[in-house]
């Protein structure tokens, strides 16, 4: 029974993208077979995993529009077990396409809900922001995980974060869980970085995951080459960091 | 004749508040009159020139919806010749309350047209999106800085900034300008910085500042004590890429 889990947080630049892409594939290399959704129109998770987003005929958009099967957009990637669904720019459209339709927040939950007995897990990057495709995300999610950037910023939109998952468990999801909140670009050299770490646990507890993300330039350069980190470096540490995330989420969800 | 300057680039945490703060502080340092707005709904600029926007009774989102003056709601700062109109995350509310208004996206050029007289310059600091609050801030500007991150996805997303801009130009805005492409967070020390920035500027040519942003932990420190980088650590190589920056503008807007 595939677990669903969006990576979300309003903030933008602070690892969403990195996360869905290297915890999907950490995922995959496991042998979890994982299914990874893209429906930020920036379509950085798409590109980062070498598919070049203007080239996509059957995207989430046309699977959210209803003009395409999920079955036919699913795409396979350079990993076994990780197969992706694409993003396409003219997602950008689709917030305002979908404010009149009926159930809006439920239409990626139902367009999902026969391809995710296939998988283990299916992770979904989000976009910057709180609308209608993040809601839809979060609407069609067993739960959630927040990445945090270690920097003050970071800390500033959690409580909206925060609220705006307390509206969705009351009106669309009510089984919407955290699955964990998630310190990246973690740097020990930096006293920003401890003070921040050491504010997010205060503020989050049990639920920060014991596994953090460093800051390394291996994350940033490998989507050039549209890889995975444990694919163009598995030495990484950053590449090391994502593998110890999954299987702390594996182990969380030992019943699976 | 105040010049508008808005900070744009739907691609998150790639330095816009960062910019738009520092940049706005270094002008008024330089006793250019500056006024900074804030329309993104996280708000960080209103909270990195240290004021609590959940106080804020009149921000700029009052003013959108014609509750308020823009009189009524700016504030000064600690810096003589700045001022600032505050955001509030109430903005949030604001795309989908302005979609049914008339002349939606001059809004904000309306709001701002008797102020401007006032100041050398006005800087307005964008949310990670293209959506109507940004259309907005390009449609009451002359000019726009584009900060790009020296990283691989920050490349990704220039072509869609660039059809917006044109978009704007053809309905909305002839005069709109590139006021420059800033380089921002370069890390000497990678070849990734190195790499990005060669091919922003084959891309950009003489468009791109002369002045780069150096990766410099001051500039995230900042923020936390509610101070541009001048105010908290002026020998820090941030603030003084910033202050050679403002020059770089107005050596270019001489006219002024
Ligand atoms: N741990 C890390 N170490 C170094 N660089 C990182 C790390 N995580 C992410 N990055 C880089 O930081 C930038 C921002 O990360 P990313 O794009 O994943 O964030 P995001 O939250 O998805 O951004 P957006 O809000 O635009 O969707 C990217 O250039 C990425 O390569
Ligand atoms: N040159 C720099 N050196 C080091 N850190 C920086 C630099 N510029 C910005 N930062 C930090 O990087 C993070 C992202 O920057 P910032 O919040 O200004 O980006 P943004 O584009 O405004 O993000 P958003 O898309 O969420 O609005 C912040 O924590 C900021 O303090
Ligand atoms: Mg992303
Ligand atoms: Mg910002």
């Amino acid at each position: 029974m595939g677990k669903v889990i969006s990576i979300a947080n309003q903030k933008g630049g602070v690892g969403k993208t990195t996360t869905a892409i290297n915890l999907a594939a950490s995922l995959a290399a496991i042998e979890h077979p994982t299914l990874v959704i893209d429906i930020d129109p920036q379509s950085n998770t798409t590109s980062g995993l070498g598919i070049d987003s203007k080239t996509v005929t059957n995207s989430i958009y046309e699977i959210m529009i209803g003009s395409a099967e999920v079955s036919e957009s699913i795409r396979q990637t350079e990993l076994d077990f990780l197969d992706l669904i694409p993003a396409h720019i003219n997602l950008v459209g689709a917030e305002i396409e979908m404010i009149d339709r009926e159930e809006r927040e439920r239409i990626l939950k139902k367009a999902i809900a026969d391809v995710r007995e296939r998988y283990d897990f299916v992770i979904i990057d989000c976009p910057p922001s709180l609308g209608l495709l993040t809601i839809n995300a979060l609407t069609a999610s067993d739960s959630i995980v927040i990445p945090v950037q270690c920097e003050y910023f970071a800390l500033e939109g959690l409580g909206q974060l925060l609220n705006t998952i307390k509206i969705v468990r009351q009106h669309l999801n009510p089984e919407l869980d955290i699955e964990g909140v998630l310190l990246t670009m973690y740097d020990t050299r930096t006293r920003l970085s401890n003070q921040v770490a050491e504010e997010v646990k205060r503020y989050f507890d049990d639920r920060v995951f014991k596994s953090v993300i460093a800051r390394n330039v291996r994350l940033a350069e490998a989507p050039s080459f549209g890889k995975p980190a444990l694919l163009y470096d598995s030495t990484s540490i950053g590449s090391k960091n994502y593998l110890a995330l999954a299987r702390e989420i594996i182990k969380k969800n030992r019943k699976l």
